[in-house]
């Protein structure tokens, strides 16, 4: 499985709807402090499944919802999706057959969640069952946030464990 | 299962070995279980010894070094177990010039298998990349992105 | 004592308020006492709004917005009560080009009444010193150090 | 009291005697990863009285004593001092009389220690009480050690209270 795109609405600082479309290789993301790299980094993490608000840097889920600026009012809605193409390699069965498996994550202001796999609902056990299968949702090594390296080094044996857990 | 863990330790351990000396040109390092003394599963704990430094305490480490450890066991776990993507969000901050360099060789040779998105403020990683994006605030507090190189001839310019 | 405390506080927290939109190039901040749920001193909680942004919890700002309004509230502690020197280590690491040059600004200002001393990674940072100091590894695991630059005219060679 | 200089020999990695003098303004220390740069705030901290020896980084206080490399053999002693400048502001009134006070610290590794103000033998204690005096010693916001500056903004409210109660 291939991530080939990354949509976003209303989704922390990206207040307006952007699409991120990933080739093979190397892609670097770049900008001013605070301009929302870290914000894509939390897109991903929350389109995967993420439910702890304190994992992406909120206090409640609620804060990952455009919240307005001087300039703008708060959208009612955060919206992510994430589109990956289907290459034959870690593709849990039920979905070998689509060239491409999309997931999306919709939050409301009013607390209500909807989730789809390509298009069709689905419980967020769902999206997390998908990801469990692939690899891709092992936070602990295929993702590195900011800050966080050094943490490695400074972690209690226990915790160095579970990362390599992951990929036992 | 305990088999499983043991086995992917040795395999992740047996790589480690090779990354870190590559990584830092030189030196040596290894992951150690050490018994956990409440009697739980065995921990681990990464020994690792800079080149012509004498072999001490992980924490008597520099910044950097700590990073570039860190760094070196991540890079070998995802080689064992490669995931379709890595994001790595300004892992080289700590780095000098030489460490970027390496580090970034490395990612390159890592993405053949894998996607890697790397967020950065570093020259040298920003030109190590095949493609780039920017991300603006031209409307305060409203992000918007920006398709800044695609290929290899637009470096010069970026 | 409480009074000193309080005063004090007042004293930081106007200055604070200056030092952060001054970083930030607008925006505002300041410190706010809150009771201490277990009855004792109050604590001090800081509310940051980068310019144009909506305020929000502390912990959503950025890493580099996170580091720039620690470094306000530091400077604007400095100001209030100089000491002798300051030992700035890697302070720039999660900065843009813009923020280090206006904290490389603040810290030129802030030597008239101190001594400002800046370990780096930072091209730019280094470019804003009067003197540098290398340190260098020739003989692994021995630090050695040499003098880069003692005056203007020597920083563009370096 | 301006600090003019910082002698250093035997001291984590600086196995051979250093000497650093800095002259007014901004002096910037730049090198290669692990080449010794925190090393010398670790020192500074150590001639000011630092006794925790968590907080510079080792497990016990005998670690900051040259331990060797692979061509060295370890050394038997750390030593670093200080040397200020009378400049006639928060200079302690017992010191009032000197042009420079210089403060001097050694670690043997059979575990003694020496203290010297201005080449006179004291206590440890005469050490921390003159920089207690002067604002030098307090390490809260003076001395802001690498990784260390964004634990401000997470940290608890009683802690950054601490920060501003060294300043009162
Ligand atoms: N719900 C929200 N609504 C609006 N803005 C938000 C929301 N959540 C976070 N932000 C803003 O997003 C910004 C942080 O973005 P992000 O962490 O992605 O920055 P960054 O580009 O990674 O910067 P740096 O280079 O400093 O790490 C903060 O200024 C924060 O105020
Ligand atoms: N007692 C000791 N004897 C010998 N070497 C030591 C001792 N204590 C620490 N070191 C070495 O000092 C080095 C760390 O130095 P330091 O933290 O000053 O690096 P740095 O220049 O700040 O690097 P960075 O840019 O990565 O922060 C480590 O490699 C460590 O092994
Ligand atoms: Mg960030
Ligand atoms: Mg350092």
């Amino acid at each position: 499985m291939k991530l080939r795109r990354l949509e976003i609405s209303g989704f922390k600082s990206f207040a307006d709807r952007a699409v991120f479309s990933f080739d093979d290789g190397v892609t670097g993301i770049v900008g001013p402090n605070g301009c929302g790299k870290s914000n894509l980094v939390d897109a991903i993490r929350w389109a995967m499944g993420e439910q702890s608000a304190k994992h992406l840097r909120g206090r409640a889920m609620e804060d990952v919802i455009f919240s307005g600026s001087e300039s703008r009012p708060a959208t009612g809605m955060a919206e992510v999706s994430l589109t990956f193409q289907n290459d034959g390699r870690l593709v849990p069965p039920q979905y070998a057959g689509f060239a491409e498996i999309t997931v999306a994550r919709r939050l409301f202001r009013n607390g209500d969640s909807e989730y789809e796999i390509n298009k069709t609902a689905c419980r967020l056990l769902d999206i997390t069952e998908l990801f469990l299968g692939t690899g891709v949702g092992t936070r602990a090594y295929s993702i590195i946030e900011q800050g966080r390296i050094g943490l490695i080094v400074s972690a209690k044996p226990e915790d160095r464990r579970a990362i390599i857990e992951e990929a036992a | 299962s305990k088999e499983r863990f043991k086995e992917t330790f040795q395999l992740v351990n047996d790589r480690f070995r090779e990354v870190f000396p590559r990584l830092f040109r030189g030196g040596t390092a290894e992951l150690q279980l050490v018994e956990d003394p409440a009697g739980g599963e065995p921990g681990v704990e990464i020994v690792a010894q800079p080149p012509g430094k004498k072999l001490a305490s992980v924490n008597l480490l520099s910044g950097g070094e700590k990073a570039l450890t860190a760094v070196s066991l991540i890079f070998a776990i995802f080689l064992i177990k490669p995931t379709p993507f890595c994001l790595l969000d300004e892992v080289d901050a700590p780095l000098d010039e030489a460490n970027v360099g390496r580090y970034n060789e490395m990612v390159r040779e890592m993405c053949r298998s894998s996607q890697f998105i790397v967020i950065t403020h570093n020259k040298q990683t920003m030109e190590a990349t095949d493609s780039l994006y920017g991300v603006t605030m031209e409307e305060p507090g409203i992000s918007k992105i920006v398709s800044v190189k695609l290929s290899p001839s637009a470096t010069a310019a970026a």
